[in-house]
């Protein structure tokens, strides 16, 4: 049991920081996980900082609301990577982000969903959905109580709105 | 391999039979507010296994259409999850309720709880471990975490 | 002391159905407080249920995320409503809120900044900012540390891009 | 009456003295994420006499420009609020730290933090009540709150 904890741990604290300059899209953007006890990391707490972009080292309560989603994600991808699901699945996880970081997450989920594991989302904003290959649109009729219906699209025949106007398929 | 599709019966806002999919590699699931978005990630957690109390509800009974406002169509609920693995093999993978009781089925065929779980973690699907679900308002309460309860993830996780 | 929670009490729990009326601009919307204990109220807890625009009656956990928040947002305001400030102020209260939310509460807003007390909210989205009277955008400047800097704009000349295109000064 | 504007000198990520306003009825603050929109807010709340923890920080010191990093650019800072009045006559409330004691300030005179907590309520600000301030989350967390905490609530703000 604690073999596998530590197993786990060493596996996350190094795949964190590859992750996180990654999602920030900037190699000098740092992540960092550390056992308060190195030797049985299990005993005590874990200690988790990073280095937002354009940023120095600071404590986690000093990041601002979007830092520390961006953060929190990245630390979302690095535990899943120790046993990866075929699929990932997230629920509004851009709420606290602005238009700059949806365009980085985007690009790296297109990114994991192409090298990786399916990517199946659920958002709100149409900075974002508007990247994704499928819209699943959630709709509701009422009678007596309500009830939900569904349409789908397929957006991989339409080019992503990208700056540089990639093709679609990258 | 990737998810497919799910076939719901009954299940939440989810009326009847319904279908939700097909799923691409990058999907979004968009919709108004209180539309049944995080209905299907509910869907996807009861057909893994979750318990009612991840599900938000406090009776397994309570996700059957109808049933939160004490209306319930039918008195069971269903969700089939089409699961497609690397060899282009299609497996399913369903549960199904009606009251409490749970019945488990792995491509058509009955099979026991424990023979449930073994089957998803052959595809890599630990649901103790919560690998694969992030639910609404979970990447705050990650980002709120102190120390201790980050050593507690991580538990639960490994 | 025991009085004066009482009398807070009573005072949101008149007030809260109407707020709630206005936000959800919906004459059929119901928000609902009771105390578990109505002789002495501050002994147990406080109940709160809400009737969503086209649901039926519930049990606050069964409310979807955004629907959730507009009922926060009535408690807020109905609580601020007790021992009314001069101004409110709001950090990105409409992270969970699909447009067409966003537009009841910025009209909820706009009525409120009206009729009774100065409004300064923080968001990202630009359907919520849109119908402010005036922004106050801050960008960072980096050197040796981050430091904010600050731009205003008054938006008041502009018409309000409303569906109905009503005059902005309403 | 209203706010007018906020001056601020030396406080978090606001360097040197910088002047936060006019604002009118309905005022929106926008910027990227982590420019310091929510700082503005701290800068309210210390302004009105908040404590430490309630702004983001461990030790009243860590407020001054730079500090977050170990390089606080001076001794000390400072946040004054103009307020106007319904008679259109102007006031001030001036708030200003060096190391961990604070000065309060009204209309330039410097008073007890009992006087100047007396003069803010006159004008309709119970910071204790926090009747004016909601902080980042503060909806997400109020919408799971269980009767036992709404109670708690309650008594807070009466
Ligand atoms: N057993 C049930 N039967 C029918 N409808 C239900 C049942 N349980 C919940 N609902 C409905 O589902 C709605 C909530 O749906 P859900 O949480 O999926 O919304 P959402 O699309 O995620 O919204 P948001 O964008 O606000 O998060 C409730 O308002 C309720 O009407
Ligand atoms: N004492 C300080 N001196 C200088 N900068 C500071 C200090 N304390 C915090 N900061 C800076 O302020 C930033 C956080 O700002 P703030 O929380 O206001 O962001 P925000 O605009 O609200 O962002 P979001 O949209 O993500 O919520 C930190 O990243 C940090 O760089
Ligand atoms: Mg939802
Ligand atoms: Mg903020």
């Amino acid at each position: 049991r604690f073999h596998l904890f530590s197993q786990c741990f060493e596996h996350v604290s190094v795949v964190i920081d590859q992750i996180y300059k990654k999602l920030c899209r900037n190699a000098s953007a740092q992540a960092i996980l550390s056992a308060e006890n190195p030797n049985e990391p299990y005993l005590d707490g874990i200690n988790y900082n990073c280095v937002a972009p354009g940023k120095r080292f600071m404590a986690m309560d000093n990041l601002s609301g979007g830092e520390k989603a961006i953060a929190a994600l990245a630390l979302v991808f690095a535990i899943h990577s120790f046993r990866p699901a075929p699929f990932f699945v997230l629920d509004e996880v851009d709420a606290a982000l602005d238009n700059t970081n949806i365009g980085k997450v985007t690009g790296f989920f297109r990114m994991m969903s192409r090298e990786s594991c399916q990517i199946i989302v659920i958002s709100l904003k149409e900075e974002f959905y508007s990247r994704a290959d499928a819209l699943l649109g959630v709709y509701s009729m009422f009678d007596e109580c309500m009830f939900s219906r569904l349409l789908t699209l397929d957006l991989t025949p339409y080019p992503l709105n990208d700056e540089n106007a990639t093709d679609r398929e990258k | 391999g990737f998810l497919k599709q799910l076939d719901v019966e009954n299940f939440k806002s989810w009326r009847g039979k319904q279908t939700i999919g097909p799923f691409k590699r990058f999907n979004c699931i968009i919709g108004t507010n209180g539309s049944g978005k995080s209905n299907v990630m509910d869907a996807l957690g009861f057909v893994m296994g979750e318990r009612a109390a991840n599900l938000r509800v406090k009776h397994t009974r309570d996700l059957i259409h109808g049933a939160h406002i004490g209306n319930p169509v039918s008195t069971f609920a269903s969700v089939t999850m089409i699961y497609c693995g690397d060899n282009d093999e299609e497996m399913t993978f369903s549960r199904r309720i009606s009251g409490e009781s749970s019945e488990y089925l792995v491509n058509g065929k009955h099979v026991t709880l424990a023979k449930y779980t073994g089957e998803l973690q052959k595809i890599g699907i630990v649901v103790k471990a919560k690998n694969c679900l992030v639910y609404q308002g979970a990447v705050e309460s990650i980002a709120m975490m102190n120390a201790k309860e980050r050593t507690k993830m991580f538990e639960r996780i490994s």
